[in-house]
Formats: C-alpha cells, structure tokens, sequence
C-alpha cells in the first residue's frame, strides 16, 4: 500500500527530526525516499547533521560516534510511531564519548516509562543510569554465571577495579 | 507487557540453568569480555526465533548447546524460558494474545542418540510451534529481528546500510 | 616462494602463541596453513581458545572483547617478526572490558621502546597509560583544532566531566 | 625512525593549518565524537597513498578538501605533511633511503578554476611522485594498509576475516 508507506515515513521523519535534534545538542536530521510517488521502487535515504557542522556533510564522512547517533535517533524514532515492548541493546555506546553515551542512557531511561529498555555496557556512564543491573561472569571455567548481590555500586565498581590497581 | 526474564539451561556458556530476572525499566546487563552477556540476547532471539544461526553466533544448532568449557563434559541439550509478564487493558486485550497473566516461552534443541537435532517449542510449558510463537509475537510487536534488538557491533548499521535496506526496514513496521 | 612463507609462518605462529599466551591471561593460540605443503593454494587460519573454555571453541564463537584481543596478539606477533617503525591504533579498545583494556594499553607502552604506538581512545585505562597525550575539538563551529596544554590529567578530565556532572 | 608530526592543511575537517606532534614512545589521541581524531590516520593514509579513498573515508578526492564547516566557506584545495625523524644508523643507513635527518613527505590535492582535482607530491619540500613515496615508505616497513594502521570499526577483522584474506595479510610481511 503505496499511501501507507508514505503515511508511516512522513511520520517517522518528523520524529526522526525532533529526536536527532535533541540527541546531536542542535543538529538536523531528516530522512527522505528517493522516490516519493513509487516508494517501493527507491529507498530511504537519511541525512544528519551535527551542529556546527556543514551541510553538505554526507553520511558516510561522519565519524563512528556521530554515525551512532544518527542510528539510534532512527531506532527511537520508529519507536514514537510504533513501540515495541523492549529494546535490547548490546555495546551501542562503544563509539560514543561520555557525553554522548549519557545522552543515550539518558534517553533510555526516560523512555523505559512506556517500554523496557536492557542495555549490555561496559561504560560507567551508561551503568550510572540504569535502574537496575545484573552482573554476568564466567569464573575462570567457562561456565557463565549471574553475580550475587550486584547493583548499581558493585557494577561502576567492577570496571573501576582495573583503573585503580594501576594507580 | 514486558519481559520479567530468561531461564536458561545449556545455553552456549551458560551451564546448568541460571535465571536472568529484568524490571519494567531500565536494565544494564554488564561483566567481563567472554563472559556472557551477549548469550544472553543470543538467547533472547532464540526463542522469539531469528531467521538464521548467524544472527546468534552459531554456525548450526549444535553450537549453542553448553560445550563443557574447560571441563569438557558438555551437554546434551539446551534450553531457553522466556518470561513475560502479560496484563489484561481495560478492554480485556492482552499484548500476547493468549489468556494469562504470565506467558511463558521455551524452546529447547536436544541431540538423539545418532546426534540429530530436535528443536522443540513450549507454550505455558505445553507444546507448540514455531509459527504459534511467531503469530503471537507479531503481534505483540516483539518478532525477532526487529529494528528493537541491536547486536553487538551493529550500532551503527541503520546509518551505513543503504537506502533500500533502510526502506525495507521501515516496511517491516508499516 | 613455498619455502620462505612457510618459514615466515612458522615464526610468526611461535610469537603469536606467545603473546595470547600473555594477553589472554593463559589462554591458547595458534596459526596454521590450510594447505602446510602447498601454502599458496590455502588460507591461514587462526584459533584461539581464552583460559577456562573448552578446547572446542570456535572463533565465530568468541565475543567481541576476545576477538579484538586475538586479533591484537596477532598484529604484535607480527610486529616481533617484522616490525613496522609505528603502529595507529583507532578505537581499538571499544569492546575490551577495563582490565582486557589495561593488557592493551600496558603492552603498547613496552613495545614502544622499539616502535611508536599512537592509539586514538575514549577509554580512560588507556588514557591513563599513555606517555603523550593530544586533545582534539570542534569547537562548534566544525573546524578541528588541537587543544592547548593538554596533558594526561586534562585527558581523563575531558571524559569524567561528563561523568561528574551526572553525580 | 619515528613519525615526528602532521602539518595539516585544509584536510577534512581542520580549516587552515593544524600541527598535531608525536613522541617517540606511546601517544593517546582523545576528544569528543566528530572532533577530528580519526581524521587523523585519514591524514597519516592519505600522504603513504592509500589504494582507495573509501579507507579514508571519502567518495572522491574533493571530500578531503575542508567543507567550509558551520560558516560554509570551503577551500579549493588541501595539503598534509608527515615528518619524519629519520637518523642514520652506525652503518649509515638510514629507514627512509634519503640522506636527511628529517623527512618531509607532503601530499596536497587543489581544485583547478574548472573544478578538476590536482594531486602533488613532495620530498623535502621538492617536487615528488606517488611511485618515490611508495618506494621509500616500502623501504622502511611504512607503505600504506599495512597491518600496523587498524581503522576504527576494524579491529576485530583479523580474527573474522576467511583464512586466505588472512594469509594474504601474512604474504605482505614475508
Ligand atoms: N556452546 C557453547 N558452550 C560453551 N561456551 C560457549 C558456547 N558458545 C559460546 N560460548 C562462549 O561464550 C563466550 C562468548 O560469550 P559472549 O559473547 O556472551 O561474551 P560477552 O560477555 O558478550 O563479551 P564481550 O564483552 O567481549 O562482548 C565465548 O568465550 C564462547 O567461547
Ligand atoms: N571535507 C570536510 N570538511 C569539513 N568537515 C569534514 C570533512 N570531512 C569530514 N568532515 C567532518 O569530520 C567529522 C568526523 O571526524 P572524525 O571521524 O575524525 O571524528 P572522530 O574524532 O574520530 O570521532 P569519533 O570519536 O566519533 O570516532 C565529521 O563530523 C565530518 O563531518
Ligand atoms: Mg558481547
Ligand atoms: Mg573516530
């Protein structure tokens, strides 16, 4: 149903524009088919632009964590139009700097009121924010395990362990 | 709805059954590099049924049975629960539409005799099938491989992905 | 010429098992030819095996932070063979937990006695081990610059801010 | 030998000249995301001269030419320098087979009034070619995609890669 799709897109757009404005701190984002009467015969195509940057950036020259950025604006983008239960994410705060890998957290936490977010991370930025944590390990054995008595403090603090032996 | 947790039982590193409880809100699942954390979204897709073994790091079915780590006894089989926590709105519509509070999902792979696998599905621990999971997940929004599950490393594919990949992305939501 | 790669080969095999040896914490390695008589008509394969895991493992099989960590012991391996007057590292530590993270970092600045190491990381273990340290910012308006009197202290403040602030 | 430092002129996202120094021993590079850090190893690829501009990043050469950022004032060409500390060892030889200290190697790319792109090179402030750089940077274990630069995103891949791309890596050493 070619008036669906084109229905559903103009929605996601305008989310997509209000979300990677909020998340980039002031850049724009949009997304458009490349063919706007026969949708099913182009794609989507999407552009973000961080602030300050110009705008004739392409996609494909934006660094790793900006690139991050866009996807993720995208995932809760779709979500606004069509939530889905749960979200799963897994290491999506690699690429991203503290600030930004907050923002996300951030994100998730505010929207985890109408689904259930889980986020696997090794960032403390992004342990800091969650409400509840669980601790997975393999003990030397091969054999996972979920760790005992394990929270907020004990997550930041089994990252931290590292950094401090070398002080 | 949301998911109240895993249960599982000789799930690739996972030995014997350990139970992963989630909240409503906000969960971050964190831990040493190999220890298991991404088995555990690897079990997730197992269940919801994701359309290839690539997709959970297996080259075939026989790989996601617990291997023995360094013991080397491994197992037979492997199970994985999912629990959802399933309430009833106010005009008696459940998101998964089955009529319980709780819904619980298993699927389980086990070796024969002559080391064949047999993959079987459970529904409130009765049997069922792979198109019931699938029907019911639809509908509730929760199919595997959704653009809701982001694997590790993918973070950035949405953006990397080309127009008409991105398009049928979208289609799968409209 | 069969002779010299298969000699090549072996050497580098022996210092591969050597540092996953080291970076792994006692796991094992090793490298070998599809083809040992004929190694131009087969491929190099590579298994690695952390401590604790069963001898079955397979690579696809291991995580993010174990295949970053194989895959660095064999660049160092090779470095013992051959080495390369500098080696760049980009964002080499994004998957690797704080201690995995630490191996890294510590194992550059031994070998920076015989070759440069430059690793561009977000990662405060690494930051923490480096002997120089350069700022990089765009300053909103989109043009990079280096930051001035930038130092080690300055580097892991630059991430913790955002950090602190959460606090 | 040991890379000393990067004059960059114009490339990608530093407008006007920026020197980014290294030490002998072991540097960090840090910053916010979009900063300009791996613009950097773009910088370092594009003057040892780099087989695609895909690995840098860029669709074709004008994408390497400073955009104009926020204030949209673009430039009409751009230029990178490596320098290199380059001292002669106790039989006289050197890494880099030219008989200086310092080695000066700079690449710049200029839009022509026709907008066509102009590629140079240059030794020591001397006009160069492509073929030199190679063959001095193959000299000193330096040529350009060796296994010694990992991009971002890419450090998993020699454990992921099929065993022949990952005996070719091995050809190129031996
Ligand atoms: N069938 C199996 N039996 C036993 N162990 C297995 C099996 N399949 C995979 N594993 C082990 O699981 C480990 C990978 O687990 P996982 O990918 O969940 O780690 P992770 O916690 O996500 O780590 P990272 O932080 O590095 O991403 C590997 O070491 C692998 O050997
Ligand atoms: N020709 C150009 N002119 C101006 N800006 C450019 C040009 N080419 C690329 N850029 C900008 O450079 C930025 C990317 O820089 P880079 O990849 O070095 O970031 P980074 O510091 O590595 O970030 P991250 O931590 O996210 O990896 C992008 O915002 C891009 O718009
Ligand atoms: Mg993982
Ligand atoms: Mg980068």
């Amino acid at each position: 149903r070619k008036k669906r799709l084109s229905a559903v897109l103009k929605e996601v757009d305008s989310n997509f524009r209000e979300v990677y404005k909020n998340l980039s701190g002031g850049g724009k984002g949009e997304l458009f088919l490349e063919k706007p009467d026969d949708p099913f015969k182009g794609g989507l195509s999407m552009w973000a632009k961080p602030p300050g940057k110009s705008s004739k950036v392409k996609l494909e020259q934006l660094s790793g964590g900006e690139q991050s950025m866009a996807s993720l604006a995208l995932i809760f983008a779709i979500q606004d139009y069509d939530p889905s239960p749960f979200y799963y994410f897994d290491e999506v705060d690699q690429n991203l700097d503290p600030i930004n890998a907050e923002r996300i957290a951030t994100m998730c936490r505010l929207r985890s009121e109408k689904a259930q977010f889980i986020q696997v991370t090794l960032r403390k930025v992004s342990l800091q924010l969650a409400d509840h944590h669980i601790g997975i390990t393999h003990a030397g054995d091969g054999c996972s395990r979920r760790i005992a008595n394990f929270d907020r403090e004990r997550a930041i603090e089994l990252g931290e362990k590292a950094f401090s032996e070398l002080k | 709805m949301y998911l109240k947790g895993l249960e599982l039982e000789n799930f690739k590193s996972f030995k014997g059954q350990v139970d992963v409880p989630f909240i409503r809100g906000f969960t971050a699942i964190t831990g040493p590099n190999g220890s298991g954390k991404s088995n555990c979204g690897d079990a997730i897709q197992f269940v919801l049924g994701t359309k290839s073994n690539k997709n959970i790091r297996a080259d075939n079915s026989k790989d996601l049975i617990f291997n023995g780590g360094g013991s080397n006894r491994p197992a037979r089989g492997c199970k994985v629960t999912l629990i959802f926590d399933n309430p009833a709105a106010e005009d008696e519509r459940r998101s998964l539409n089955i009529d319980t509070d709780e819904v619980r999902l298993t699927r389980s792979i086990r070796l024969t005799k002559s080391n064949n696998v047999v993959s079987e599905y459970f529904l409130n621990g009765e049997s069922s099938s792979r198109n019931h999971f699938r029907m019911l997940l639809a509908g509730a929004n929760a199919s595997a491989d959704g653009y809701n599950i982001v694997l590790q490393g993918d973070v950035t594919n949405l953006a990397r992905m080309t127009p008409s990949k991105r398009r049928k992305v979208l289609d799968k939501v409209a």
